[in-house]
């Protein structure tokens, strides 16, 4: 079903997003 | 850069978004949100610490109609936002069209509004406090994620450290 793949894509997309996103440092430098 | 449609689905979205902070203030319709007292109360619970007592006291929570209370609750809650970017995250917001709070606070206006959010949500995807707003962001309807998405990746653009 491409419409199943569609979302799948999507869910992985925002996934990658959201948890590059946990990932950076937070704060000011130094 | 977001057309007019967008902004109002952005707004939508961040309504969504910060109905989930779980806030005193009721936060159920767009209206509800142009006393600025629920952004104050979400900016409180992003980090009590900077947005602490003393700074909430100056926005007043009964401002009923009066639109000129509205916008000078506003113009406090936006000056906190833009303090906190540079003071705590050290990160100063440049091309970035800051909302129009005369129009939030006298015509409720929704692409506004949602500019306004969108610096709130900066706020809580950088925050010490971070993960938690992250995860629950994760936790929501796709199609309310994929804007928020953009919404962050289109401030984050405009950031410079």
């Amino acid at each position: 079903d491409p419409n199943m793949k569609g979302a799948a894509a999507n869910e992985g997309v925002l996934a990658n997003f959201f948890n590059s996103l946990l990932s950076k440092k937070t704060g000011s430098p130094g | 850069t977001m057309s007019t449609l967008d902004r109002m689905e952005l707004c939508e979205s961040l309504l969504t978004w910060i109905q989930t902070f779980g806030v005193e203030a009721p936060c159920k319709t767009v209206e509800d949100l142009t006393s600025g007292v629920v952004m104050a109360q979400a900016l409180q619970k992003i980090d009590g610490s900077f947005f602490n007592d003393g700074w909430i006291t100056r926005v007043k929570p009964e401002v009923g109609d009066n639109w000129r209370l509205k916008i000078s609750n506003l113009k406090k809650v936006l000056k906190g936002i833009l303090d906190y970017n540079q003071e705590v995250l050290g990160q100063q917001i440049n091309d970035f069209n800051l909302p129009d709070v005369n129009l939030i606070g006298e015509h409720s206006d929704g692409p506004e509004l949602g500019r306004m959010l969108q610096l709130i949500l900066g706020c809580a995807v950088s925050c010490e406090q971070k993960q938690e707003y992250i995860q629950a962001i994760m936790m929501m309807e796709e199609s309310v994620q994929h804007v928020v998405m953009t919404a962050i990746q289109e401030l984050m653009s405009k950031e410079t450290p």
